[in-house]
């Protein structure tokens, strides 16, 4: 198996951070690139957290996505 | 809140602790416990009753991993603590992550911060996008009353308020950067990034990033006060000095420089100033100019002392920028002076006012 390039690990933490807090289904994520679903809940995110709305895993996006934080899901329907 | 707005019927909740991290001392943990809840309780009717045995309204755990209720922990850092909302079983449980550090100060997680959100949850508010509010769900330390009024009002609308409610201090709502009214209280540079200074807030502005970042002072430097009078960059010394009153510090980074905080009459400044409104360093002449009320002063940064003949009037000395200033910087030989809603570029050498631009523009608004 290749090993993991930095865009790849930068894209699982995205899907991980998305699936556990905004309610992102799993399996729906394209294999090599950014599915339309995971770029809706990116901008959720960034508008959430009041950052630029881009839909795009910029810098500011992912230095918010690693820090410490609580688990409850931010924006999701409680289930 | 949450949706259905789920709340507790009755206005006397009770808890139970059912494991002790060991990272703390037993006292502490229920210290902490006893204070997050009064953080709530304080602000409404609710009252909290600590049970030793038996199922509570709020069972109370600390757990690793896969910890017993199939929402599993992470590990050390990333995700720190959960808890549901009002509800029977499960609901209104609070569990910490014991892969975490929890300490009873400003290192690694304050157990009492976080018991103070999760237990938030606990009572039926989700998590706020105000970065000031206890309910923000990214991790900030912060000293004092950690309530702001989004979480005042948001608690209240559930449960009503305490007749005493007025004896707390809220936090003070984050600034919006794009409030036409904004005005700064500070403005430094940092290492190629410009740090802009309003009220217990600071945003981080990298130039090659549009977004400015906001962030708690308290969160960053907590051995700083929560608001700046001033701040300056000396590049030469790699240090940020901050102003607060009439005391001093200077960072390296985002350490506290040891040794400070120093007061300001060290400088050379007369004991009658208790105040720096703004100051800013000039890279050309090596002086660092600072501004009290109608006057100001320049100080030699290489001979560590006041230069002679000051002060002297802004208005005087800075034709058409008016007699206060409330922050200032410098960059390519224009000096940024800030005054109320109002931003002037300033020709230093010149000395003639270049544009007037709004102070928010600073933060691209």
């Amino acid at each position: 198996k290749p090993l993991p390039t930095e865009e790849t690990d930068k894209r699982l933490l995205a899907e991980q951070y998305l699936k556990r807090y905004y309610g992102m289904q799993a399996g729906l994520q394209g294999k090599t690139k950014t599915s339309d679903v995971m770029h809706e809940k990116i901008r959720e995110m960034q508008s959430f957290f009041r950052l630029e709305v881009t839909g795009q895993l910029d810098d500011n996006t992912l230095e918010l996505m690693k820090k410490a934080r609580c688990g409850v899901p931010d924006a999701a329907e409680y289930n | 809140h949450f949706p259905r707005d789920l709340k507790w019927q009755n206005s006397i909740i009770t808890f139970r602790i059912t494991n002790y991290t060991p990272d703390l001392e037993k006292e502490d943990v229920d210290q902490a416990v006893h204070n997050a809840l009064n953080v709530w309780s304080k602000v409404t009717p609710l009252k909290f009753k600590k049970l030793r045995e038996g199922d509570a309204d709020i069972m109370i755990s600390f757990g690793r991993k896969e910890h017993g209720d199939f929402n599993p922990f992470d590990g050390p850092e990333g995700l720190l603590a959960h808890a549901y909302p009002p509800g029977n079983g499960i609901g209104g449980d609070t569990h910490f992550d014991e892969d975490e550090t929890w300490t009873k100060d400003s290192h690694a997680f304050n157990l009492f911060l976080v018991a103070a959100h999760e237990f938030g949850h606990a009572l039926g508010m989700a998590h706020s996008s105000d970065p000031g509010a206890l309910m923000y769900p990214v991790y900030s330390y912060s000293r004092g009353f950690p309530l702001s009024e989004d979480d005042i009002k948001g608690i209240q609308s559930l449960y009503g308020l305490n007749p005493d409610h007025r004896k707390v201090k809220p936090k003070p709502e984050a600034p919006n950067k794009c409030d036409p009214m904004l005005t700064i209280d500070a403005v430094t540079e940092l290492r190629g990034e410009t740090i802009i200074f309003k009220d217990s807030f600071y945003w981080r502005l990298h130039p090659q990033v549009v977004e400015p970042e906001q962030n708690l002072i308290k969160s960053t430097w907590p051995e700083i006060p929560g608001k700046v009078d001033a701040a300056y960059e000396n590049p030469e010394k790699d240090v940020v000095i901050i102003f607060r009153g009439i005391k001093m510090w200077a960072l390296n980074g985002y350490n506290v420089v040891e040794g400070y905080p120093k007061y300001i009459h060290k400088l050379g400044l007369p004991k009658s100033i208790r105040k720096i409104d703004a100051a800013v360093y000039i890279r050309d002449t090596g002086k660092t100019l600072l501004f009290t009320d109608e006057d100001y002063w320049s100080y030699n940064e290489q001979r560590g002392a006041m230069d002679s003949g000051y002060p002297r009037s802004i208005e005087v000395d800075f034709p058409g920028i008016g007699d206060e200033i409330d922050a200032a910087a410098y960059h390519y030989g224009y000096l940024y002076l800030y005054h109320d809603q109002v931003q002037f570029e300033y020709n230093y050498s010149a000395q003639k006012v270049i544009r007037i631009m709004r102070a928010n523009s600073l933060l691209n608004c």
